[in-house]
């Protein structure tokens, strides 16, 4: 995945809400 | 699950005060750590020991110039309408006083806006700057002004009431900056009580007079150094998460409050991460600065050093508003990144611990921040902070390690989740 170097992420926020939520 | 890991550990754990023991062997040993004093140093070549024996990554000290200021003997007594002794603290940087000291009248004012009014009966007088508190960032300009504007209109020296939200009878010192162009006085703050007292004679048409006694000396600039630590990153190791905290104190007290509670804070967040052979994709570094009470004097040195690599860092944070049990995070960061913040800080829901304000802060991380990188401090109890900022009372009494246990679980699950994500967070 891209590492944010062109500050477009290429995960929907939802996406990025799972990844957050699976560090619980 | 690896918040709710770290947070056992942390709370309820193995790791449960350690951070509160290894601040308070360290305080108890070195006592305060002013920039520029033989304690400072002997902080930093303990650390320097204390986090290579916890087997982290990469430590290393980064050489810097720091100030070095000394505050030598100092009193005040109030010679008339009556004899009263004064507890001062003078202010880092300000000069001393000649030997036999300086004995005027007082020229009484609330405001720089007053002084300004009442110029004409400034020359040759104290001012005493009896400002009310209104927040620390407001009120602080007192002190950190208040012998330029007094010196502008031809006062000898300038005593200034203690920048806190409560006082009992304990004076505050702290950095002043003289001017370019304008003659240095000698400056310091005295207590809220005395600096009303005087107010409330003055304000009746007494004459009130003060003998001001200060050795304070501004010596060359000493070697210093950041103290660097890290746990490197598995995948994107070049990509940083700073998490800091500053060494360095004022010379009262203990500097347990201010900030060695950060320090330890955030030196705890990678030991509880390495402890649960946790390995984030990106390097989690631990930088403790000095001589931040200065003005971020050695973290400026770091900016300069490093800022080619800005691009790099994902995140920077510092703890340096106390570690009592927090209140949330503030943030400075694009309302992408604070979107992506709220849903880290949900992570905390187990303490109760969950909200993201405005203004991620820190001096010594605002050259960062004002760069563009997203910014992160930890907010707790201010009224009970600046009420013993930069006094005597700055001790281990005042320190509280369950409420630091809380501060490093925060501080350890926001900084590795942000480290460990697939994406660095968004800038713009």
């Amino acid at each position: 995945a891209a590492i944010y170097q062109n500050g477009v992420s290429q995960n929907t926020f939802q996406e990025i809400k799972e990844e957050i939520a699976h560090y619980k | 699950d690896v918040a709710k890991a770290i947070i056992n550990l942390a709370v309820y754990g193995e790791a449960q005060n350690r951070s509160y023991e290894r601040l308070s062997l360290l305080v108890d040993t070195v006592g305060p750590r002013l920039s520029g004093s033989k304690n400072l140093e002997k902080a930093i070549q303990i650390m320097y020991q204390n986090l290579q024996d916890d087997r982290l990554e990469n430590v290393h000290l980064e050489p810097v110039k720091i100030p070095h200021w000394e505050r030598g003997e100092e009193s005040a007594m109030m010679l008339e309408p009556r004899l009263h002794k004064m507890a001062i603290l003078g202010l880092g940087s300000s000069i001393g006083t000649p030997h036999e000291g300086i004995t005027a009248e007082v020229l009484v004012v609330t405001s720089f806006d007053e002084l300004r009014r009442r110029a004409s009966e400034a020359r040759g007088k104290i001012v005493v700057y009896n400002q009310p508190y209104v927040n620390y960032s407001k009120s602080v300009q007192y002190r950190v002004s208040g012998a330029v504007e007094a010196a502008k209109v031809g006062a000898l020296a300038s005593l200034i009431r203690s920048v806190t939200s409560f006082s009992i009878y304990s004076p505050h010192t702290g950095i002043q900056k003289y001017q370019d162009g304008v003659p240095k006085i000698p400056t310091a703050c005295i207590t809220v009580e005395d600096a009303e007292m005087v107010a409330r004679m003055a304000s009746r048409g007494s004459r009130v007079v003060v003998q001001l006694k200060m050795g304070a000396k501004n010596y060359p600039d000493v070697d210093s150094f950041n103290t660097v630590a890290e746990i490197i990153g598995r995948k994107y190791p070049e990509q940083v998460v700073l998490v800091s905290g500053h060494l360095d104190s004022w010379d009262v007290g203990q500097g347990a409050m201010d900030d060695g509670g950060g320090a330890f804070i955030s030196w705890e967040a990678l030991s509880l991460i390495k402890d649960l052979g946790l390995r984030p994709k990106r390097t989690l570094r631990l930088v403790l600065w000095t001589a931040e009470e200065q003005g971020g004097i050695g973290a400026f040195q770091y900016y300069q050093q490093h800022k080619a690599n800005i691009s790099n860092y994902s995140l920077v944070m510092e703890s340096d508003l106390g570690t009592f049990l927090p209140s949330g995070l503030q943030f400075t960061g694009s309302e992408k990144a604070r979107a992506i913040m709220k849903e880290v800080m949900k992570l905390l829901q187990p303490i109760n611990v969950t909200q993201l304000f405005t203004a991620g802060e820190g001096t010594d991380i605002s050259f960062w921040i004002q760069a563009g990188v997203p910014g992160a401090s930890l907010l707790d109890d201010l009224y009970k902070y600046f009420s013993f900022h930069h006094s005597r009372g700055d001790t281990m009494t005042v320190m509280d390690p369950e409420q630091m246990n809380v501060a490093a679980a925060v501080w350890a699950v926001v900084s590795y989740v942000i480290a460990d994500r697939e994406e660095m967070l968004p800038r713009n």
